[in-house]
């Protein structure tokens, strides 16, 4: 999958299997990734688990939300409700275009899970120093060299998003497809890393229906951003020089 | 993965020290400390690992709940970001509801936001 990590980095990852992403003593969100296409290493998200942490905390009972990519997004926990802890401090709300979202009220964390085409993403903002909490006082006990979110991934779980992109489509028609919005929410253009990721995505799988998928997809991480953290997009595009090493040859 | 290898370990310290279950005592906060120990070692074998990720999950929760870190160096830990009450506080039963201030977050912060989709 494409990650932005809580610093801001973004990264084309691998990791395959299961893999958390946030855990902290109120939150921990893991995912699991399955390969795209064959002779790819690239992989989607097909879980996603996200539990609040009651038993950290008084202001919640635990509560566990579960989603997979071959089923619909589940409209509550998966004891059935929506909300959770003293004036509803969590709670849980379905949106159109396949999204929920999760507001845990006692540390302002928004978490929110879509599913684009046949796959999951997700998407979470939460307060800078529970972010830094996650590697904090517990010594031989906290570990956050495995959040996704926090760390990244590993160096050897990177891909290169243009030596390891597909060539089911070229350049020039996967940019195309990126470009003109399939989606029936989003309607900004696509810019900066998500439209680089478009690209990678559209090229790996080609002109079938997964590609507008994927682009759709883009277009609702880019979506997020804009509502979660719009600072951080600085409405950069990507010229054909940067996208492709071999352009200057070819020209 | 040699996740089950670790397990096997923990399994033989937890007999072999007479500790029935999980609980918040100096001697299981070792044993549980050897474990995580003996899998951040396979740790590199065992990404994309299910059960090595909940497990190192799961010790890393119960050693935060158990206050292991103070119980085995016997000192305060500091530098406790003021969040609202973590494993300090008992767990809320339903009788005992939270008092609204502690389930406020209080102050001024700034955000940091993740995201991941494709691909």
């Amino acid at each position: 999958p494409h990650l932005k990590t809580f610093k801001n980095e973004y990264q084309t990852c691998r990791v395959r299997g299961a893999w958390p992403l946030i855990d902290n003593p109120y939150i921990g969100v893991q995912v699991t990734n399955e390969p795209v296409v064959d002779g790819s290493p690239a992989t989607a998200t097909t879980k996603v688990t996200i539990i609040i942490r009651g038993r950290s905390t008084p202001c919640a009972d635990e509560k566990t939300y579960e989603a997979a990519s071959d089923a619909s997004l589940p409209a509550t926990f998966i004891d059935g409700t929506q909300r959770s802890g003293p004036d509803a401090s969590v709670v849980l709300t379905v949106h159109e275009q396949q999204r929920i979202e999760i507001y845990v009220r006692y540390i302002e964390t928004t978490l929110i899970v879509r599913q684009a085409g046949r796959y999951l993403a997700f998407s979470a903002r939460m307060p800078e120093e529970l972010v830094n909490f996650s590697g904090g006082a517990d010594g031989d006990f906290s570990d956050s060299s495995l959040q996704l979110c926090v760390r990244g991934c590993p160096a050897s779980e990177r891909l290169d998003p243009i030596s390891e992109r597909g060539h089911k489509l070229p350049w020039n028609k996967a940019m195309e497809r990126c470009r003109r919005s399939d989606s029936n929410e989003v309607t900004n253009n696509l810019t900066d890393h998500y439209l680089d990721w478009c690209v990678f995505d559209v090229m790996t799988t080609g002109d079938g229906a997964s590609a507008n998928d994927f682009a759709a997809a883009a277009h609702s991480a880019q979506a997020d951003v804009l509502r979660l953290d719009p600072s951080s997009l600085k409405n950069k595009t990507t010229t054909h020089r940067e996208q492709n090493p071999y352009y200057s040859h070819a020209s | 993965c040699k996740v089950d290898k670790c397990s096997r370990e923990y399994e033989r310290l937890m007999d072999e020290r007479d500790i029935p279950s999980p609980e918040p005592s100096t001697e299981f906060c070792q044993v549980a400390r050897d474990y995580l120990s003996c899998l951040r070692g396979t740790a590199r074998s065992c990404r994309g690992n299910l059960n090595y990720h909940s497990t190192m999950s799961t010790l890393g929760r119960l050693g935060s709940e158990f206050n292991c870190p103070r119980l085995l160096t016997n000192i305060t830990s500091a530098g406790h970001v003021p969040l609202p009450s973590s494993s300090s506080a008992p767990p809320r039963t339903t009788n005992t509801p939270a008092p609204k201030r502690e389930c406020t977050y209080q102050g001024r912060h700034r955000f940091k936001h993740c995201g991941l989709f494709g691909d």
